[in-house]
């Protein structure tokens, strides 16, 4: 089973259609390997992105240059998974 | 123990066998208006499972709804079981449901992605696509959301197989897109088309593929309007609604265009619940509140294809 230690899952909010283009960037830094969950798309929406552990590094050094907003909605991904078996087996039994 | 599905906790997620298991319970449990239809295997030849509603009568105007086109979204696939049963439960006792079935079948498919689902719980929680090979690439899998005939391969979707929008070597060569296109067309009289995905609490119709709006927008915009009042209602939950293209983005190649394109109006894809905490991953302790405000959303939708027929 692959896991996700240390991912996290950072909502970020772009100011205007400059700091979205920075962000549609990302796609395309294939080596940082992030997973967008909600993709960037408008100024007004929010963007999700899971950051494997590591490259978080990178990624928040990179939004910061830009000055790019952003908040950290899973601290860590596998905590969020395990729960999530952890929970289907007690109900189960 | 005899299984039943009445010991069935709809509050869980679930694997693919526990899901399979319920549907083969639950269609012979309610045999009077439940059954279970195989339109197709996968690409790993796992049965892909329709669950159709129905009082009788033969080749009635019918609704299709489906989720878990996108495996990792369990949400979709735990409200399509709720909302399986509350189908059942409601018949009789809910006049606009009992009304409606009286009238039309309902074709619900719960698993649209079963290779995908059982990887996301085997291998890869995170894992979106199906699970078919891409020859000459090492990445498998296509976004079978992009795979669809309606300007296949168009702006919104990728024709790199590493990527999660990957849109596939051609339109319909996932087979769990090929099998519903042959099942909704061999039918021939669908006239209500929901896909559920997640998240972010989103009511959309055509077009995803270009910026046009549909000839029949006015009507379509009213309805995801009433759709999404009656969601709010139960929690508070507020939706966005509109085109796919003027919501979010321009996306080819999606199931509501394709369903669109080929004569079916009332076509709609919902987006459930974003909590801004938890993003598609939501708690078992969601499913029941998500579905719950989805099913007066999803009847509106469907009463208003029953009295306005075409």
């Amino acid at each position: 089973l692959k896991l996700f230690s240390g991912d996290q899952v950072l909502r970020i909010k772009a100011k205007d259609e400059t700091q979205l283009a920075v962000l549609k960037d990302l796609v395309h830094f294939k080596h940082l390997q992030v997973d967008f969950w909600r993709s960037p798309l408008s100024p007004n929406l929010p963007v999700d992105v899971r950051v494997p552990s590591c490259n978080l590094q990178a990624v928040k050094a990179y939004l910061k240059s830009h000055g790019i907003p952003y908040s950290v909605m899973i601290d860590d991904v596998q905590v969020l998974i395990d729960k999530e078996r952890e929970a289907m087996a007690a109900s189960r039994r | 123990l005899e299984r039943s599905s009445s010991t069935f906790s709809f509050s869980s997620y679930h694997t693919i066998e526990e899901i399979y298991d319920w549907i083969d319970n639950f269609a012979s449990e309610n045999s009077n208006l439940v059954s279970k239809i195989q339109i197709g295997q996968s690409y790993e030849q796992r049965p892909l499972l329709v669950l159709k509603f129905s009082t009788g009568g033969s080749n009635r105007s019918a609704v299709w709804i489906d989720t878990g086109i996108h495996s990792r979204e369990w949400i979709t696939h735990a409200t399509g079981l709720w909302t399986a049963n509350q189908i059942v439960s409601e018949y009789g006792k809910d006049p606009v449901l009992t009304s409606i079935l009286d009238t039309l079948d309902i074709f619900l498919e719960i698993v649209t992605n079963p290779d995908g689902f059982a990887y996301t719980h085997s291998e890869d929680r995170m894992w979106r696509k199906t699970r078919s090979i891409n020859p000459g690439s090492s990445c498998s899998g296509v976004d079978a959301n992009r795979n669809w005939d309606s300007n296949f391969g168009g702006t919104g979707s990728s024709d790199d197989a590493c990527s999660d929008d990957y849109h596939g070597p051609s339109p319909h060569s996932e087979v769990e897109v090929k099998s519903i296109v042959d099942f909704v067309l061999g039918h021939g009289n669908i006239k209500a088309w929901i896909s559920i995905h997640s998240f972010s609490q989103l009511l959309m119709f055509p077009y995803g593929y270009k910026l046009e709006l549909t000839p029949d927008h006015q009507e379509l915009n009213d309805l995801a309007r009433e759709a999404v009042k009656v969601l709010t209602t139960k929690y508070g939950t507020e939706y966005t609604y509109g085109s796919i293209s003027s919501t979010i983005y321009q996306a080819s190649g999606t199931s509501i265009d394709w369903a669109y394109d080929n004569g079916i109006k009332y076509s709609f894809t919902f987006e459930l619940r974003d909590t801004g905490e938890h993003g598609f991953m939501l708690p078992a302790s969601e499913i029941i509140p998500t579905a719950e405000e989805t099913w007066p959303a999803l009847l509106t939708i469907i009463d208003h294809a029953r009295h306005h027929p075409y």
